[in-house]
Order: C-alpha cells, then sequence, then structure tokens
C-alpha cells in the first residue's frame, strides 16, 4: 500500500458482509470489490484526477495563499456502479433489490 | 435441470416454470435444508441480473412473498404478507406463482383403450378435474373478515405437474391502494381437501416487481440493510452492532503503534524548545544565536537530561540521530 501514488486514485477495498454484521440477511453476495479514493489534489492538479473547474480554482487559491485556511480539494469518487443484492426482509421473505453507488470506479477532485 | 424461466417476465404468460433442483449457486447462498422454489427462483433472478445487469422486470427491486397456509371452512386458504413493501416502492407488475399436482388418476383420454372381450368395452375413468379456480380476497392486517374479492381465476390443470405464473398486477395494486396488505388466495379444484393439507416447497409464492424510488437517496442501503444490533438484549457478551464474537473472528487486528522508539532529528546540544512554544518577548533571533557557531555541549547523559527538564522532553526516550560536522555547521548557519 505504501508504495502506492500519492495523487488521488482508487484504492483496492473488498467489502464482507460479515465483517459488518449483515450477513445474518445477506444471501448473495457474500463479498464486493468496493474501493475507496484516497490521495493527494496539490497545485498544479494533473490531469488524471479529473479535478472540476471549482477544484481547480480552490486549489489554486489555495496555491497563492491569498486567503488562509483553504483547504486543497477532496478526492472523492466520481464513477460509481450498482450493485444486486440478495437478503431477507423482516418476514424472512427473499428480497433482491440495485443499489446505487455501491463501488468506486473512478476518483476525482472536487 | 431444465432451462431457468426466461426473465425479465412477461406475467401474461403462463409461465411454464419447471421445477428443477436448485443449482450448487442456490445451495450455497441459500444455505442447507429444503430450498423452497421462491428462493431457488428469487436467486435465477440475481444471478440474471448479475450476468447481464438487466433490471428485474424492469425495476430496481423484486420482492418475493411465500404463503402461509391456513383451512378455512374445510378450504385450503393461503395468506400472503405483503406488509413489507416500502412506501417508496412503485409496483410495476405482481405474478402468482403455483404449483399444479399431477393428477392422481391418468384421464380417459389418456388411457389407450384395449377392450378385453368384445361385451365389456373401455371402462371410461370419470375425468379428473380439468379446471383450478381460484379466488383473492385482501383484508387489513388486523381484520376479522374473509376480506374483500379481488379476483378470481379459472386456471387450466395440465397433464403432469408444473409450476405456472399468472398476472395478478391490478389485484395487488387495488389491494395497497386500499391499505389491505394481506392478500389470501382461495384455491377450489372442486375436490374435497382430505385432511388438512400441509405446507410443502411447493406451496404458490407472489413475486412483486417495483421500482424503488427511494433507493437514490444518499444512504438508501442503511435503510433496508443496516438493522438492529443482530444479537438480541441481554446477550451475555453484548457486543456493537455488527461486529463478531471476538474469540470466533478470524480477522487479524492490524497493531497501530510505530516500529521501535520514535526517530527524531533534533540537533545534539541545542536546548530544545517545544516547537509551537511562543518565544518570550525579550528574546531575539540573535540571543538565540550569539555567534555564528555555537559550543557544542556534550549532550547531558540521557538520565540527567530527562531529570533536568522533565516535561520539556517527550515521555519516549528518542534517538538522537548523528551527523556530521559539514552538516552540523550547514545546520547551524541556516
Amino acid at each position: 500500500q505504501w508504495d502506492e501514488p500519492r495523487v488521488c486514485a482508487r484504492r483496492y477495498l473488498k467489502v464482507d458482509f460479515a465483517d459488518i454484521g449483515w450477513n445474518e440477511w445477506v444471501i448473495s453476495p457474500k463479498s464486493f470489490d468496493a474501493y475507496y479514493c484516497a490521495g493527494a489534489c496539490e497545485f498544479p492538479m494533473p490531469k488524471i484526477v479529473r479535478p472540476s473547474n471549482h477544484a481547480t480554482i480552490q486549489s489554486i487559491v489555495r496555491a497563492v495563499g491569498i486567503i488562509p485556511g483553504i483547504p486543497e480539494p477532496c478526492c472523492v469518487p466520481d464513477k460509481m456502479n450498482s450493485l444486486g443484492v440478495l437478503f431477507l426482509d423482516e418476514n424472512r421473505n427473499v428480497v433482491l433489490k440495485v443499489y446505487p453507488n455501491m463501488s468506486v470506479e473512478t476518483c476525482a477532485c472536487r | 435441470s431444465h432451462s431457468a424461466p426466461s426473465w425479465p417476465f412477461s406475467p401474461t404468460a403462463a409461465d411454464n416454470l419447471q421445477e428443477s433442483p436448485p443449482g450448487d449457486a442456490a445451495t450455497a447462498a441459500l444455505g442447507p435444508g429444503p430450498q423452497d422454489m421462491v428462493a431457488v427462483h428469487m436467486l435465477r433472478l440475481y444471478e440474471k441480473y448479475n450476468r447481464r445487469g438487466a433490471q428485474p422486470g424492469g425495476g430496481n427491486t423484486v420482492r418475493s412473498f411465500r404463503a402461509r397456509l391456513e383451512v378455512v371452512n374445510q378450504k385450503a386458504v393461503y395468506f400472503f404478507n405483503l406488509s413489507s413493501i416500502q412506501d417508496s416502492e412503485m409496483i410495476l407488475t405482481a405474478t402468482f406463482h403455483f404449483y399444479s399436482e399431477p393428477p392422481r388418476w391418468p384421464r380417459a383420454r389418456d388411457v389407450p383403450c384395449k377392450p378385453r372381450a368384445k361385451s365389456t368395452p373401455c371402462r371410461m375413468l370419470p375425468p379428473g378435474p380439468t379446471r383450478l379456480h381460484v379466488l383473492f380476497r385482501s383484508l387489513a392486517q388486523n381484520a376479522a373478515t374473509q376480506g374483500l374479492l379481488r379476483g378470481a381465476m379459472a386456471l387450466a390443470l395440465p397433464s403432469r405437474g408444473l409450476w405456472q405464473a399468472k398476472d395478478i398486477s391490478t389485484i395487488v395494486k387495488a389491494a395497497r391502494r386500499n391499505g389491505e396488505l394481506l392478500l389470501t388466495a382461495q384455491l377450489d379444484s372442486g375436490e374435497r381437501v382430505p385432511g388438512v393439507p400441509k405446507s410443502t416447497p411447493r406451496a404458490p409464492y407472489i413475486l412483486v416487481y417495483a421500482n424503488d424510488l427511494g433507493i437514490s437517496e444518499p444512504n438508501s442501503v442503511a435503510v433496508t440493510l443496516q438493522r438492529y444490533d443482530p444479537f438480541p438484549a441481554g446477550d451475555p457478551a453484548p457486543r456493537a452492532a455488527g461486529v463478531r464474537n471476538s474469540s470466533a473472528d478470524p480477522r487479524v487486528r492490524r497493531a497501530a503503534q510505530a516500529p521501535g522508539p520514535l526517530q527524531d532529528n533534533e540537533l545534539p546540544g541545542l536546548d530544545e524548545r517545544p516547537a509551537r512554544a511562543p518565544l518570550a518577548p525579550h528574546f531575539h533571533k540573535q540571543e538565540l544565536w550569539p555567534g555564528p557557531f555555537r559550543t557544542l555541549k556534550p549532550r547531558p547523559a540521557r538520565k540527567e537530561r530527562r531529570r533536568k527538564g522533565q516535561d520539556s522532553f517527550p515521555a519516549i526516550p528518542s534517538q538522537v540521530l548523528d551527523f556530521d560536522e559539514k552538516t552540523m555547521q550547514k545546520a547551524r548557519r541556516r
């Protein structure tokens, strides 16, 4: 993990429903690759972090130091994927729900 | 096993869902023990979604409802509790799935007739029931009535055991509109029900395909999946919600403290001052550095240092880094 890039990027994270105590009612999947975003959004931001216009302006203001206390933009999920989950509801009937935004496809500075 | 039902399902067609043993995925996912058809069916929908990403039934939610069997006025009546449907779920379609047992006797036309003697023509067996009548009623949760008749169907009985499905969207939508979330289905084939029918894995079930309008809310997964603490209150070792028993927990805890004493790069012989302590007003730059070079004082032994300024040194004994003379001079100059 230490040799991962400093810049804002997607990092690997596998979530096991047993680890968060949901395995009692989640039938499938048992685990899924959720990933997460971490890294710097320092000025000048490389294209790869796909900054929004606002993030670009914010990082310049911070670099110039005109206004104290402005943080650098945040490294957050940009594109995300859905996940179908099969689980038991309170009456122990089987339910299938397709939840959006459950895993990270790309990260960006915002 | 037989082919999986082709979903999303056009609910009007009778879906000849052959009963087939669940695949090993179903057994693995649904655990050991007899899998009822509804669980296998739902797993197929899940696998179909994962394979093709096609939204099941055009929505983002499929709810299944198992039947509870009761005998009312010597008739087998199946109760379906639809109360788990969320307010944010807009019902798209609903289907009623039932298994028609193979007829107990072969019907007249099924038996080839071989008259034993001229005088004894074939003895035609009485025709078994060819249709199954289903009456749907809906009632509120704690109503004492038999419920309001919502619909009736006459279903053809095939000549062999088969799963069939019928569209009951209008019945379910009307019942929900009236807040009557208990639906009953009375199956009547005209035969007398010998004794009390027992519930079997082939009990009928209902599937409701819906679009959950609240699923795009930021924390929709918590609404349906983040529940009470799965360990009942008064549990001998009450644990935080969802944290597994540490003894049975195979997860490896990782130490947080840094290995070995902290390295720091304080300059030997200079009187360290906490980085953030504000300098007293009478202090000026040159007083801090009287000459270009300060004479190096031999560092007091660790014990004395610690005794002398207990609070100014970190409690943790720090390792001094050795620098050569040239680096020291550079550092001083800087």
